[in-house]
């Protein structure tokens, strides 16, 4: 495996760090940066996508808005739902009100999954191998971080159970602070490092620093089954159909 | 350090803290109750820095005004429960000599 990953520079991370706002919804944000990535992976385009939708839309499970969820239920409805839309047409706004307004966007341009699948659970070198194919969304027990700034984090967090749901994009080694997780936080590029943690990785407990290695999940795409009608890829198809066209017709 | 300044430098420092992040409390008493939260918490951040063997530094933050029972409250949602892992896949299971 590789020694260092970091997805931001493969493109398959939105470079605007998101905010949450005073609402629970960090399993939107966690749920939406996976999709990017693998979407961005799969079809080698990113697209940011709208967690207002999620909160709005993703209520018949175990999401419910900005009172908390998991990345895996809005992966599971996402996969129902068709897809989800960009958040350039369905915008955040951090309000729990529950109204989907996702019927009302006349688009097409929806992104979709096939399903998702957890990584072998307590079990830092799966979650590695994981990594170095498409960001993952974990559990991070992050009560103790709301004044991080820098560095590796080692402090005080419960090992067994995460509250907070997060990112990880990459990781890597430092020469100072030793191996790391690198995370992506949605409460804004203020917090952290730019909006990202650093977490301590190899840790001796299976569960990970902070539970990190508790409840891993991603979403699965496959390329033969990319319903992206993205711009690009429209404009592709119409170049190739007129040129069959022009071909025909001479 | 928080020890060594007097009231009056972190009043200051919680003055411009309030600016730089866009805060304004106009409950009775409000900002004072906030003002001894965020000396608490700088309190904490300073402790945590003078340690030369740390390997993170803490900071201020907009979040440094609030006790640790409201962040938790506002900010953390992540909702965890077993029957959510039960479709562990072997795509990712690490093996020995993988590459």
């Amino acid at each position: 495996l590789p020694d260092e990953v970091d997805w931001r520079e493969r493109g398959a991370v939105v470079p605007r760090v998101k905010r949450q706002g005073e609402c629970g919804s960090c399993w939107a944000f966690a749920a939406t940066g996976a999709v990017e990535g693998i979407n961005q992976i799969t079809t080698g385009e990113l697209v940011s996508l709208s967690e207002q939708e999620l909160i709005d839309c993703d209520r018949g499970n175990d999401n419910f808005g900005c009172a908390g969820g998991g990345a895996v239920w809005a992966f599971e409805f996402i996969k129902e739902n068709g897809g989800i839309v960009s958040d350039e047409v369905y915008g955040y706004t951090g309000e729990d009100t529950a109204a989907c307004k996702a019927i009302e966007m006349k688009t097409t341009r929806v992104v979709t999954i096939n399903g998702h699948e957890v990584v072998p659970v307590n079990d830092e070198m799966s979650l590695k191998k994981a990594v170095a194919y498409q960001p993952i969304s974990v559990m991070i027990s992050a009560a103790n971080m709301s004044d991080y700034k820098s560095g590796v984090y080692k402090g005080a967090c419960s090992n067994l159970w995460g509250d907070h749901n997060v990112l990880i994009v990459g990781y890597g080694t430092s020469s100072d602070e030793g191996d790391y997780w690198l995370i992506r936080n949605s409460w804004g590029p203020e917090w952290g490092e730019g909006g990202y943690l650093r977490l301590q990785r190899n840790f001796h407990e299976p569960t990970g620093k902070c539970a990190v290695a508790v409840a891993p999940v991603y979403p699965i795409k496959s390329n033969s089954s990319s319903h992206l009608l993205s711009p690009s890829v429209f404009k592709l198809v119409v170049l190739f159909v007129f040129q069959l066209i022009s071909l025909a017709l001479l | 350090t928080e020890s060594q300044r007097n009231e009056g430098e972190v009043l200051t420092m919680y003055e411009q803290w309030l600016v730089e992040n866009g805060k304004n409390y106009n409950g009775l008493g409000e900002k004072e109750r906030r003002f001894k939260i965020f000396k608490d918490n700088l309190k904490r951040i300073e402790e945590h820095n003078s340690d030369p063997n740390r390997s993170y530094e803490r900071g201020l933050n907009k979040f440094s005004d609030l006790t640790a029972d409201e962040f938790q409250a506002s900010y953390l949602g992540g909702k965890m429960e077993k029957k959510s892992l039960s479709d562990v896949a072997e795509r990712y299971q690490y093996k020995e000599g993988d590459v």
